[in-house]
């Protein structure tokens, strides 16, 4: 039967309820699972020189 | 011994890199000298470097104290291959073959120690390497490779990127969790990374789409073929969990992928996975607006988002072989010879398939070609109906819907299930497909006249295949929904013998 | 047989690896109980964000070790920072960044240490969130000349003897009588010559424009602009 989504949907603060805009979820996805998602992950960025 | 030599050589880069940024003009100095010297200027020499280099690697991680910077010497590797692909020759040999030596001589490595190894083989080097190599690769990339001064390198820097993240996917499936279970959760890790992931969603016309699709069909593989319902490995429930994050990553930045995948993705989708089916299902494309499915009067003969053909990735008529004509022809103009022809397909499979599915074990019909015809019917008709009139096709004497009340009727118990499953597997979002679908069912669902008597059948099969995807937890597709509750709406369905015999099942149908 | 086995680099090697391939062409029936233990294995090292992290080589931390007091905490910044995100204005936009807790961090900094880590820690991803943080307080930076400026708007509210066409060229101090409205979150107010447009909005209003920078070079201090300063669009980066 699966499982409840919702704590998943949190933990990717995918919340819709929240009325924050659009992100895109997979560019700063720490790890597949919340317990290995301990810290943040650098994001793609561009310095210019 | 010259290995320990190289390690010195190495140990130098290791240095370097710990001091200077990879810009600085002393890094290009350092490959050219490696070549010069003969360090690395054959195959041969660049592979023995490279080996050393690994193994080096490896055992620093190994022996460094965990609460040091365990990484150093894998970080340095990473970077040093990127570097070569800046500063390196390649008139006589080519990036991509290059790449493929290098990914290939790591593989062989991570294959040796985890033969030597077994269950001690620790992933997370490996792991570290193939991630830094994505980030460093992402740096040096960014805004097509600005940062590159030397104009000519910089142009087949950009001819060569999509081929980069081909070549890594492509290694990606050497070793996957099949082949490699002490690395699988690594391999998740790495599928999910934030410098591949999306990369391949953006790269749909470049086929990033297609080497994600064989992807998630090896990891498809893997749990399937280790799960049962019921008995389910812990390491493989932790897996399947963390795909389970991964797919709502996916439906809510590209959902697109789901919505035009879903015929390669649901045909190797173990059975079983009811929610997974449904997350893939449910997607829409992003900002598509349309009225709650618990809405008590849907109607998609009004709604106009319901005359919208969804785009497909992978047309399923390439699957239909030697019966794209005959089904083809019957659509055209129907005839019992061609029914019988497509039938006779459909209900042939030479051997048992194994295929742990929701109370069966087994398959006799080819469900492959089952799901082709019908969302290849599914196309046809949604495109017709934008020709003709709309009457032409939702119609119970049009040739799209006799095909498939045809194969039903003549169908195996196991195939009248797989068919009616694969028509329910396209109530998906409103969309045209969704709509000829929604009328097949309740047409089918409420004129017992088709069946010969034996409508109380295919209905109970009809409510099944809906039930199965809504006693899950959600999400549930739209059109499922909507479908589900024109049924209900109907009084009659409640006294149907089947629903009334079970008060279990009964209980279920009150409360829905 | 074939001439890749018969390769010294490869010919062990390539032995295991088509061992691994058979798993892949015909999986076994059951889990056995060494690919358990493997799967086991992999699950207990399984590696986590920091393992994803990118490469900290030739990088300097943003800030030294040095002795703390016990009551402040000693996870590197990175780690996750519970915030009410619904209380932090700059997550409107929306973007890739404003999620993670460093952004958010930065969202709380003062403009001091914004500009200390924009100037002092150049290349580095924190330069990069600084930028953005300041260019969401509304500041831009010149490509040319690598200062931050800021436009300030006020709104002036004339009163009775005034000539609605004024115009001044070399004003003095800048006056803040009761009537003006500034928009202004700089550090300092630093009255120099001042480099001021009038627009007439309506027939009661004028805005009142003026540009500061940032003197990263001598005062560390917004100054005010001259009067020869002029925009141009042309000079300063899209962030």
């Amino acid at each position: 039967t699966g499982v409840d989504l919702t704590p998943y949907i949190q933990s990717l603060n995918l919340d819709p309820a929240s009325k924050l805009p659009f992100h895109h979820v997979l560019e700063t996805l720490p790890s597949p699972w919340i317990e290995t998602s301990r810290s943040d992950v650098e994001p793609r960025h561009f310095i210019p020189e | 011994s010259r290995t320990e030599l190289l390690c010195l050589v190495f140990t130098e880069w290791i240095t370097l890199v710990q001091k200077i940024e990879v810009d600085h003009y002393i890094v290009k100095a350092f490959i050219k000298q490696l070549v010069d010297t003969h360090v690395i200027d054959t195959h041969e020499k660049f592979v023995e470097f490279f080996e050393a280099s690994i193994s080096l690697s490896v055992d620093a991680f190994k022996e460094s104290d965990p609460t040091s910077d365990v990484f150093v010497s894998i970080d340095a590797l990473a970077k040093f291959f990127v570097q070569l692909l800046i500063y390196l020759d390649f008139t006589e040999e080519s990036r991509k073959d290059f790449s493929s030596l290098v990914l290939t001589t790591f593989v062989l490595n991570m294959t040796n120690d985890h033969k030597e190894n077994g269950k001690d083989f620790n992933e997370r080097p490996y792991f570290r390497f193939l991630s830094i190599l994505l980030c460093e690769w992402e740096k040096l990339s960014c805004h097509n490779f600005i940062r590159v001064k030397d104009q000519t390198c910089r142009c087949e820097l950009i001819e060569f990127d999509k081929d980069f993240y081909s070549i890594f996917a492509s290694f990606m499936r050497v070793y996957q969790p099949l082949a490699f279970p002490c690395f699988a959760f690594a391999w998740v890790t790495l599928l999910s990374h934030r410098m591949v992931l999306p990369v391949l969603l953006r790269m749909k016309e470049e086929g990033g789409w297609e080497k994600l699709n064989l992807l998630f069909i090896d990891l498809f593989r893997f749990i399937d073929s280790y799960s049962r319902v019921g008995d389910v490995p812990d390491s493989i429930s932790v897996l399947y969990k963390g795909l389970l994050r991964v797919f709502l990553g996916v439906a809510n930045d590209v959902p697109e992928y789901f919505v035009e995948n879903h015929y390669t993705l649901l045909n190797n989708l173990p059975a079983s996975y009811l929610q997974l089916k449904n997350i893939i299902l449910s997607a829409f494309p992003k900002k598509l607006q349309f009225p709650n499915p618990y809405s008590a009067d849907i109607d998609m003969d009004v709604l106009e988002i319901c005359k919208k053909v969804p785009q497909v990735a992978y047309d399923p008529v390439q699957d239909l072989g030697t019966l794209k004509k005959p089904v083809d022809s019957y659509l055209r103009i129907p005839s019992s010879s061609l029914m019988r022809t497509i039938n006779s397909n459909v209900n042939a499979l030479k051997d048992l398939k194994k295929e742990h599915g929701v109370g069966f074990d087994e398959i006799a019909v080819n469900v492959k070609l089952i799901n082709a015809i019908v969302l290849h019917i599914g196309i046809e008709a949604a495109t017709e109906a934008l020709n003709t009139t709309k009457n032409a096709i939702f119609n119970k004497n049009s040739s799209y819907f006799t095909l498939l009340l045809g194969l039903i009727s003549n169908g195996s118990p196991s195939a009248k299930y797989h068919i009616i499953e694969a028509i329910v597997c396209q109530l998906r979002y409103p969309n045209a497909q969704t709509h000829f679908f929604n009328f097949v069912i309740c047409t089918m669902f409420f004129t017992d006249s088709l069946w010969d008597g034996n409508g109380a059948e295919v209905q109970e099969l009809i409510l099944r295949c809906l039930l199965e995807k809504l006693f899950v937890f959600k999400p549930h597709p739209w059109g499922v929904v909507v479908t589900f509750t024109d049924l209900l709406k109907n009084k009659d369905t409640m006294e149907l013998p089947f629903i009334k015999q079970s008060s279990e099942i009964q209980s279920v149908f009150k409360s829905l | 047989k074939l001439p890749a086995f018969q390769n010294k680099h490869f010919n062990i090697g390539l032995k295991n690896l088509v061992e691994t391939k058979r798993q892949i062409v015909q999986p076994s029936e059951k889990l056995s109980e060494e690919m358990k233990q493997e799967l086991e294995s992999s699950l207990l090292n399984c590696p986590d964000s920091l393992d994803s992290e990118v490469s900290k080589l030739n990088e300097f931390q943003l800030s030294q070790p040095h002795p703390t007091s016990i009551f402040f905490p000693s996870e590197p910044i990175r780690f996750f920072y519970n915030s009410d995100i619904t209380e932090t204005p700059n997550l409107k936009k929306g973007d890739v960044y404003s999620r993670t807790s460093l952004a958010q961090i930065m969202s709380k900094f003062d403009l001091d240490t914004l500009f200390f880590i924009f100037y002092h820690y150049q290349g580095t991803y924190e330069q990069f969130l600084s930028a953005r943080e300041l260019s969401l307080r509304g500041w831009q930076f010149n490509k040319v000349d690598r200062f931050w400026y800021y436009k300030e708007e006020e709104v002036s509210f004339p009163d009775s003897s005034s000539n609605e066409n004024d115009s001044i060229s070399n004003a003095g101090n800048n006056k803040n009588d009761n009537n003006n409205v500034s928009k202004n979150n700089d550090t300092s107010n630093n009255n120099d010559e001042t480099s001021v447009h009038i627009s007439k909005k309506d027939s009661s209003n004028k805005i009142v424009t003026s540009w500061r920078y940032f003197d990263y070079e001598k005062s560390w201090l917004s100054r005010r602009c001259g009067p020869d300063f002029v925009y141009q669009e042309k000079e300063f980066e899209k962030i």
